[in-house]
């Protein structure tokens, strides 16, 4: 079946799926095929990098898993584990930094792939995003942390969550509100 | 006023309405005037003398001027400043709002936009788009991509290959903008990498206009049978979240900032997550 993302992607490429000019449930029937395909190769993607994190630990590695809706603070992992790891593949052939926003619940201690501690912002999550999730997710807060990811490989952050009393990596921002 | 900036860019925002008032681009001290709102057209439903309405092919307004979406008391800006982020937070409606952020050792600021459920119990089909207003003198001329590929020089009112007739001031001079756009005077440039295909002009000097969402009531008679409204899952109308990172640059160095940075937002990493802590050795 890991050819049915191609077969989904090769239908939408009819003038209407294009143009964004089809009836309503002809859309949601190409969205429909787009997302089969992609959840089978998110499953293939998650096999592959499992595999290649197997090599890396002396710990068996579970098959990681994709969160499609962090645009708006929504994934099942982050919100409610108090200790996960965070997989960023990168496509490009060059080393990327960039910046990640995870939908959290509590504080956490992000540790980077070389072990050091990094720097980390907890911030609440805005009215504006909790209104676009409606129903879906739970998260109060974010976590935006900076990544570092090599050139077509992948680096693994690990977030624990922080007891009482130990030592904050994740800076909590100022907030002003402006007086109109 | 309230500014925040990075080592690149230093953005400037109306105390009193929170609307952005000026970029500046450290390196070389230019700065430009810039205000950015968001708009929207009436969608046409046809006249006496030209039925065509606006719909899933057609874009066509009631009127050439866009409504604003600010109403020119206040955005209710709340400002973020962290170690890994700053963000003010705008409200333009109940069903519109944005994030501006700017990050540490980034060139782009991110305009980051919530649009809808768009109000449709009136009737009214509406289209809205983000603008930008500079005091660039940009000649009616403002440039859009093809495909993300090759940037094309585009003039208003004008078609380089055949004779432009005027049949919709607004929508006529209307392009794609697959992954950027920008406009620029003789120094400075500005340019808005988008995260999805959009479409996009400047119909005055100095302005740049990207269309983010439609919501039509009417079918354009093209063959779709229906308007271009999408209810979703609720029946309310979709949401729509999307980004634009906006480089505020010299001409010269321009390229070389939309290039690099298109290519990350394109390509960016894809996150996964495992209830799983690895061996560090």
């Amino acid at each position: 079946n890991s050819d049915y993302l191609k077969k989904a992607e090769a239908v939408a490429q009819h003038h209407d799926a294009v143009s964004g000019t089809s009836k309503q449930h002809v859309a949601d029937d190409y969205a429909e095929r787009l997302y089969i395909g992609r959840t089978q190769c998110k499953s293939l993607i998650g096999s592959v990098l499992g595999n290649l994190m197997e090599k890396n630990s002396s710990v068996p590695a579970p098959t990681p898993e994709f969160c499609d809706y962090l645009n708006v603070s929504v994934c099942p992992i982050t919100e409610n584990s108090p200790e996960f790891t965070v997989t960023a593949y990168n496509p490009l052939a060059r080393a990327v930094t960039t910046i990640v926003r995870i939908p959290v619940n509590f504080n956490y201690a992000v540790t980077g792939p070389s072990g050091k501690p990094v720097t980390s912002q907890l911030q609440d999550v805005s009215m504006g995003t909790k209104e676009v999730r409606r129903s879906h997710g739970n998260a109060s807060k974010e976590l935006i942390f900076p990544i570092t990811v090599p050139q077509l490989g992948f680096s693994n952050y690990v977030l624990k969550v922080l007891q009482k009393g130990e030592a904050k990596t994740s800076i909590l921002p100022k907030v002003y509100k402006p007086q109109s | 006023d309230e500014v925040i900036e990075n080592q690149f860019l230093s953005l400037t925002f109306d105390g009193s309405t929170g609307l952005l008032k000026s970029m500046t681009d450290k390196r070389t001290k230019s700065s430009i005037a810039v205000s950015q709102s968001f708009h929207w057209y009436e969608s046409s439903t046809g006249t006496f003398l030209f039925s065509q309405a606006s719909g899933a092919y057609i874009f066509r307004p009631t009127h050439p001027t866009p409504k604003p979406l600010f109403d020119g008391t206040s955005v209710g800006m709340t400002v973020i400043k962290g170690p890994v982020v700053t963000e003010v937070r705008q409200q333009f409606q109940p069903w519109l709002s944005q994030v501006i952020r700017l990050y540490p050792n980034k060139e782009f600021a991110e305009f980051e936009w919530t649009v809808g459920p768009i109000p449709y119990k009136d009737g009214i089909g509406r289209e809205i788009i983000t603008r930008f207003d500079t005091d660039l003198k940009t000649n009616s001329t403002f440039y859009t991509d093809a495909n993300g590929r090759q940037m094309l020089k585009r003039i208003l009112n004008h078609r380089a290959d055949w004779v432009y007739v005027n049949s919709d001031p607004t929508s006529g001079n209307y392009y794609p903008i697959n992954s950027r756009a920008y406009i620029k005077d003789d120094t400075k440039q500005l340019t808005v990498l988008t995260d999805r295909s959009l479409g996009g002009s400047s119909l005055k000097d100095g302005s740049l206009e990207i269309m983010v969402q439609r919501r039509t009531q009417h079918d354009d008679s093209r063959g779709v049978g229906e308007p271009l409204n999408e209810t979703g899952q609720f029946g309310d109308g979709i949401i729509v979240r999307g980004k634009h990172s906006v480089l505020f640059t010299s001409v010269a160095t321009a390229a070389a900032a939309h290039r690099t940075l298109g290519e990350e937002i394109f390509m960016a990493p894809s996150l996964s997550f495992s209830k799983w802590q690895p061996d560090w050795a």
